[in-house]
């Protein structure tokens, strides 16, 4: 017996189904789902994880990430690192719809975007920046995704240089990247 | 991020994820997100799935591709979560995500690792209003 339409989503994102359900309950597709589902998350900035004014890099720039895949066509959309423009999931399916390619990054991405008629904004909030403040100025950049450079990453800010780990400094990082502690997952820090 | 799987009254499935990454990034750094086959994947004759968690490491195992080949051999999706989680915590014990999973007649599951318990929200026929189910790590 066939359960369909069906939409399961990630995390506690209530909102993003909901309105992904309103468009498959009223005969939508699949692809408009996920689109229009994903973009209430991108709006409500979903505990800080999804769209503007979260998760900033370490010079206090946020930029989007977001894929739409089509089961009936096997075609992507996808863009990669996009820089000042909020719709991310929108922009994906205009690469999946406008062109032959499946993945587009960074400036690039961002002057497809503005060609396809989205608006080019910042995405920083005062809260990210709040955020990126602390890290950078109270917590000294801790923790970060450095390793084998100096200075130690585990304990300052960059610019770094990379550590000559077969030279005098080899015994400096004791650990294989598989032992290292990783950064810790939780609702609030996650992809 | 957010990732969804969807089914629509056609049969036809798309799976897809938004997301800002991890904090504090090197600036350039992408997750498993976008890539397709890590953060999601769909296929009409099978479903679809999508991941979250340590985009780092996971976007080394291709967990959402993983998890509809397991289904297209007759998984169930719970099962198939699971073993696309398992492959990655095989390689990385300390490894955080999860994995979720849908087949094309409207059957789900997830699987997760590293963090306490993962919720997910689904909406179907039978029910009046979306449901979070919540599933121990």
């Amino acid at each position: 017996d066939s359960n369909i339409p069906i939409v399961i989503t990630t995390w506690n994102f209530e909102n993003s189904t909901i309105k992904a359900w309103d468009i498959l309950s009223e005969g939508g597709s699949s692809l408009d789902a996920i689109e229009k589902g994903a973009t209430v998350c991108e709006v409500q900035q979903c505990d800080g994880t999804v769209g503007f004014g979260g998760s900033p890099d370490e010079d206090g720039e946020t930029t989007l990430d977001a894929l739409i895949m089509d089961g009936r066509t096997m075609n992507v959309g996808a863009v990669g690192a996009l820089r000042r423009v909020k719709s991310a999931i929108s922009v994906a399916r205009h690469v999946l719809e406008h062109t032959k390619h499946s993945f587009l990054v960074g400036d690039q991405a961002t002057q497809f975007a503005l060609q396809m008629g989205f608006k080019e904004e910042t995405l920083v909030t005062p809260d990210s920046k709040k955020l990126w403040m602390k890290w950078h100025n109270e917590d000294h950049c801790q923790p970060n995704f450095w390793m084998n450079v100096q200075p130690n990453p585990n304990e300052y800010c960059g610019p770094y240089r990379k550590l000559d780990t077969h030279g005098k400094h080899k015994n400096f990082y004791k650990k294989s990247e598989r032992e290292q502690k990783r950064i810790v997952v939780d609702e609030f820090n996650h992809d | 991020t957010i990732g969804l799987v969807a089914v629509d009254k056609n049969g036809d499935v798309a799976a897809g994820t938004s997301t800002n990454g991890a904090k504090f990034k090197i600036p350039g750094r992408i997750g498993d997100s976008p890539i397709p086959g890590s953060g999601a994947y769909a296929d009409n004759t099978v479903g679809g799935a999508a991941a979250t968690g340590d985009g780092d490491v996971m976007l080394r195992f291709l967990p959402s591709f993983l998890a509809v080949e397991e289904m297209r051999r007759g998984a169930s999706p719970n099962k198939a979560a699971r073993t696309a989680i398992q492959r990655i915590v095989s390689h990385y014990p300390s490894f955080s995500g999860a994995v979720i999973a849908l087949t094309k007649d409207g059957e789900y599951g997830a699987a997760c690792h590293g963090i306490q318990t993962f919720p997910y929200v689904v909406q179907d026929n039978t029910r009046e209003t979306s449901e979070v189910i919540s599933i121990n790590c």
